[in-house]
């Protein structure tokens, strides 16, 4: 706080925010681990002397409670771990209300020497004599009936113990009656199953334009757009002929991804997918600034070898072919495919583009390398 | 970083220092390209603002620049749209500079991973930053030594979390050598056996409380899981730009 101690409005366990020195306020409980609690509002700095919830959600105290849990030494443990990580806050005095002193001395005696087995520590900050005795004048928390032993964050056994809610179907026997590793199946657990490799995946990630499962089961079928249009990656539809143009036309920009390809067995033959179709790129008006832009846009650095392929007879009649637009410099900064049009006409030459990329120098060190100081001993 | 020892001048050439206005330094970060760097997500919570930010590379001594320093604004801040704060899942962000920098001994870019490309577990690689040293913070850049560790050991280390496929591991059991806060952003970088090349696998991210008891190795970002992705909003913003 700036000053020693609180203004004299926050007398009593008001807490002081750190943070501008002020009375603490009462804030909503958004740490997943204490989101089943019979209240709702907490206040900070907590009984641990984290200054915030996402602190909390980092400590080690949001780690070991948890796991202590598992090893059920005391059925009210997490409801008392909670009471130290979100003290209650009282939204009408805005007074923190803590654990009473006995639910701290049961917790302690009955999961400290649990602790103390592997090596750890009780924490140290909740030291039971600061709490108030229940019954007295100062409010304080005991469990009511009904609260939960488990947290969000666990998955409960139908004996009842708390394990950890990332062991849930993960192929290891972790309740003691096994029923971690039953029911196992996505719909059964409010999942969505990926056709081919079973996988389970969140509803919510069906169609939001990333794909979850293996094979992409889960981007595909989303949306239904006309003949003449193709869909972006966040599944809007587009004009075919305004696919590839370098104009971004889906809010994603996914219309301009992969439009240029260096591809065929050598991996070098310049391929442009313009207007939803592939073109080759006729060699006649082709330049060196050219290969250095197909090859930064990739993303391969710079261009090692360009050479010009000639098609066999008969073939090139069959091809689509791109030219160079007559003002290809005067559109800085645009991509590759924004500089080659389409023409009536195939390619005299019959000549097609090949560039090879070689990746820009990286990861070099001039200085420093790991040099060992020879010194007499 | 905890464990480590102070790095010379130059032997980092890509790691820079994301720092914004009064704060100074907040996160590391890395060099890519001439105009683009990496760092982590979490780094921007709440100061999202690009013009909140510079870029300083070429730096041993956050508190003497000197000579070899460059420094740059920020142009764009492209955090990756899943970023998950409350698992620290898709723990990346990609740093448009305002200018390019000059490459120099002191200021030079680190490569990418070949799509696929992963460090095996057991290999060494080193984690740079001047973030805290366990008893104080630094101002000469730290260099560890870290070990990888495969996803399954790892997740063995956090009951708590879910160790995914974005993510990568290193350090020890006892958390000898670890990064720490301030850190953040910073590389993990690995030296490919023919010598001379350094890769960067891994973005320091999260882990147990660096100066706590609870030890355990750090989790990283893991780079190839992004380097398409990180190609693909270079591309977009260069060439699509409005």
């Amino acid at each position: 706080c700036s000053a020693p101690s609180c203004p004299s409005t926050c007398e009593g366990n008001g807490a002081c925010d750190p943070r501008n020195g002020t009375c603490s306020r009462c804030e909503p409980i958004s740490l997943e681990l204490c989101m089943n609690l019979p209240y709702n509002l907490t206040s900070y700095p907590n009984l641990l002397g984290h200054l915030s919830q996402r602190e909390s959600s980092v400590s080690w105290e949001s780690s070991l409670f948890p796991a202590l849990v598992q090893t059920g030494c005391y059925q009210y443990l997490m409801f008392y771990a909670c009471t130290l990580l979100v003290p209650k806050c009282d939204p009408v005095s805005l007074q923190r209300v803590p654990p009473c002193r006995s639910l701290c001395r049961d917790a302690k005696e009955k999961c400290e020497s649990v602790l103390s087995i592997v090596g750890l520590q009780w924490p140290e900050d909740s030291d039971c004599s600061q709490f108030p005795e229940d019954g007295g004048d100062a409010a304080c928390l005991l469990p009511e009936d009904g609260v939960d032993e488990c947290s969000p964050s666990h998955f409960k056994c139908r004996s009842g113990r708390c394990v950890l809610g990332i062991k849930r179907c993960d192929g290891h026997l972790d309740c003691d009656d096994h029923s971690d590793e039953e029911n196992c199946g996505c719909s059964e657990r409010a999942l969505w199953e990926c056709p081919a490799s079973k996988a389970c995946i969140k509803p919510s990630m069906i169609c939001d334009g990333f794909s979850d499962c293996p094979l992409m089961e889960d981007e595909a079928n989303c949306t239904v757009c006309r003949d003449n249009e193709l869909a972006c990656s966040n599944h809007q539809c587009v004009h075919r002929t305004l696919w590839c143009d370098g104009k971004k036309h889906c809010s994603d920009s996914s219309d301009e991804w992969s439009c240029v390809s260096l591809s065929d067995q050598s991996g070098s033959v310049l391929t442009v997918f313009k207007t939803a179709a592939e073109y080759q790129v006729c060699a006649d008006e082709w330049n060196h600034q050219l290969s250095s832009l197909t090859c930064s846009q990739l993303g391969l650095g710079v261009p090692s070898s360009v050479s010009m392929v000639t098609d066999q007879p008969g073939v090139a009649g069959r091809r689509r072919w791109l030219h160079v637009h007559p003002e290809w410099n005067l559109r800085n900064g645009s991509a590759l495919q924004a500089r080659l049009e389409k023409r009536s006409h195939a390619c005299h030459s019959r000549r097609r583009v090949s560039v090879l990329c070689t990746r820009e120098e990286c990861g070099q060190r001039q200085v420093g390398g790991v040099t060992r100081h020879r010194r007499k001993r | 970083i905890l464990g480590g020892r102070v790095s010379r001048q130059g032997a980092w050439p890509w790691q820079c220092s994301l720092q914004s206005g009064q704060s100074g330094h907040v996160c590391g970060c890395v060099l890519i390209a001439r105009k683009w760097a990496l760092t982590v997500a979490h780094c921007f919570e709440g100061r999202e603002s690009a013009d909140l930010w510079k870029v300083v590379l070429g730096l041993t001594n956050l508190d003497h620049p000197g000579a070899h320093s460059q420094s740059r604004g920020v142009r764009s801040i492209i955090v990756h749209p899943r970023y998950n704060r409350a698992v620290v899942d898709y723990d990346i962000s990609v740093v448009q500079l305002d200018s390019e920098v000059e490459e120099t001994a002191f200021v030079r870019p680190v490569c990418l991973p070949r799509p696929g490309q992963l460090p095996s577990p057991d290999s060494y690689c080193y984690i740079t930053g001047w973030g805290h040293m366990g008893n104080r913070m630094p101002f000469k850049l730290q260099e560890g030594e870290v070990r990888i560790i495969s996803l399954p050991q790892c997740q063995s280390y956090f009951d708590m979390k879910t160790i995914t496929a974005r993510m990568l591991c290193a350090g020890y059991e006892a958390g000898t050598v670890d990064s720490c806060m301030g850190d953040s952003g910073g590389p993990l970088v690995c030296e490919e056996a023919d010598g001379g090349r350094w890769t960067l696998f891994g973005l320091t991210s999260w882990g147990s409380v660096c100066f706590s008891k609870v030890l355990g190795p750090g989790v990283y970002s893991n780079v190839t899981h992004f380097t398409p992705w990180i190609r693909q909003q270079i591309y977009i913003h260069t060439y699509l730009s409005d």
